[in-house]
């Protein structure tokens, strides 16, 4: 009976068509998710893949993998990777080229920066439906919690708690500062 | 799979006690040691919090999933759960302060609703949940919380942290915890012993000469702590340009000055919205009280 169960299923799925991205900005770049959802192979193997596209200068929000560790790997241009552990120290402050790969376990915190040529990279991911918390954004951790306690636990004014938790509207990937509208073909 | 080898070939059991204690400004955590025989077999680690009145445990996560028993006291607790939409929507205390004052200089009654109200709520967050003596509250694997005790005597919860969980893919004996806030210690990283330490920091001392030799240079100066939280490893400028903030206010958020510990002190109380607190023996009578009244009504 495998044939009906392994031997037919659905092995592939491409993610690098812009059109199939879940995550679209046209200043920012562009986020396409594969998991058990859209390829239930995955299951199975209990991982995942994440294809992104960041345009020139464009930040990924600062966030960490719920569930699971990341492989990323450079597929274009260069990116800064900012990656920093429980106790608060960079483990990774550095630039990922095309080519090079750099683990980032579950929990640690990360940050991507597109340099000026931008970066495309594809994540693998330990889990067959990884999750990631965005710490910055419209989705984040940060807009979750009330400003009273944003302007506590950061001992800042109730104006800058506001200002820090609605600042970004965006939700994944943000536009680079001081940059107007660049559209990319 | 739970247990290594020969972690589970005991020939004794003990009553045990916390190992380690950590004090805050608002409050204490208590350590069991997670090395014991007991704990490794079992692939659990267990802490106590006493939150202080007014006390705010920082916002925080582990890899793997919690149970926590409140022992005593109540209190409230906000969690940040990937995906959900802030439900909880309020004016801010300061817009609700200065609509006083305007109601009080006016003189006069308070305005209608529909009375210059629009656009007027300053915060949304996710919901807040009561925490009552006697509950048992489920944390998933990686979701962020905090709490705070608003009831007049301490908070206390017993947490147990289920290491050897299939969503736990970090240490399976050594639990991490992830603040988002502060500057506090690892609660278990006392425990794990120096050499251990020696070694992480050896793998990363390492690490970064090898980056160095590759000629990416540390642009930070490489911060090597055993205290932190999240944002502190981050570059602040590109920490305030991802908020759209400051530099100052990202400072703010890395604390490196913060000595204040994992959990804080609110001196003028914490003023959040959140669904009125009923007490158990309240939600029986109500619900009794219904049941009677609309009987066989839908």
């Amino acid at each position: 009976g495998l044939e009906e169960t392994i031997c037919s299923a659905r092995l592939s799925e491409n993610i690098d068509r812009p059109s199939e991205a879940d995550v679209y900005s046209p200043e920012a770049g562009r986020l396409t998710t594969l998991n058990s959802f859209n390829l239930p192979i995955l299951s199975f193997l209990r991982l995942s893949a994440e294809k992104g596209v960041l345009y020139r200068n464009a930040i990924m929000a600062p966030h960490y993998n719920l569930n699971a560790h990341s492989i990323i790997y450079g597929v274009r241009g260069r990116a800064r990777i900012q990656i920093v552990n429980a106790q608060g120290n960079s483990v990774f402050d550095d630039e990922l080229r095309q080519g090079q790969i750099v683990v980032v376990p579950q929990n640690f915190a990360v940050i991507k920066q597109a340099t000026k040529e931008g970066f495309e990279w594809v994540s693998f991911k330990t889990c067959e439906n990884a999750l990631f918390q965005t710490l910055a954004g419209r989705t984040s951790a940060i807009r979750a919690m009330p400003v009273e306690v944003i302007s506590n636990i950061y001992q800042i004014s109730r104006e800058q708690a506001h200002r820090l938790k609605f600042s970004r509207s965006e939700t994944t990937l943000f536009r680079p500062e001081n940059q107007g509208y660049q559209r990319r073909e | 799979g739970r247990a290594r080898e020969n972690e589970c070939q005991i020939d004794r059991l003990t009553a045990l006690e916390p190992s380690n204690r950590i004090q805050a400004e608002g409050g204490l955590t208590e350590v069991w040691d997670c090395q014991d025989q007991q704990f490794r077999c079992s692939g659990v680690t267990v802490i106590r919090r006493t939150i202080e009145r007014n006390g705010l445990l920082l916002p925080s996560f582990t890899s793997g999933p919690e149970l926590i028993y409140i022992e005593q006291g109540n209190g409230i607790s906000g969690l940040m759960i990937p995906g959900c939409p802030e439900t909880f929507e309020s004016l801010s205390t300061q817009e609700a302060w200065r609509e006083g004052m305007e109601r009080g200089m006016r003189g006069g009654r308070f305005q209608g609703q529909g009375q210059g109200r629009q656009g007027r709520f300053q915060d949304q967050h996710q919901k807040i949940r009561h925490l009552r003596q006697g509950d048992i509250f489920a944390m998933p694997a990686g979701v962020a919380h905090w709490a705070y005790n608003n009831g007049d005597e301490p908070l206390v919860a017993v947490i147990l942290i289920d290491t050897s969980n299939h969503a736990n893919q970090l240490d399976k004996d050594v639990p991490r915890r992830f603040y988002l806030a502060g500057n506090p210690e690892q609660e278990h990283e006392q425990q794990q012993g120096r050499h251990h330490q020696r070694r992480e920091f050896q793998e990363q001392g390492q690490q970064q000469q090898h980056h160095q030799r590759r000629g990416g240079e540390s642009r930070r100066g490489g911060r090597q702590s055993d205290s932190g939280n999240v944002f502190s490893g981050f570059d602040t400028r590109t920490l305030a340009q991802s908020f759209g903030v400051s530099e100052e206010i990202a400072q703010r958020l890395q604390a490196e000055q913060d000595e204040r510990g994992n959990i804080v002190l609110v001196q003028e109380g914490l003023h959040v919205v959140k669904p009125p607190s009923r007490s158990y023996e309240e939600r029986e009578e109500r619900s009794r009280g219904s049941r009677s009244r609309y009987g066989s009504m839908n």
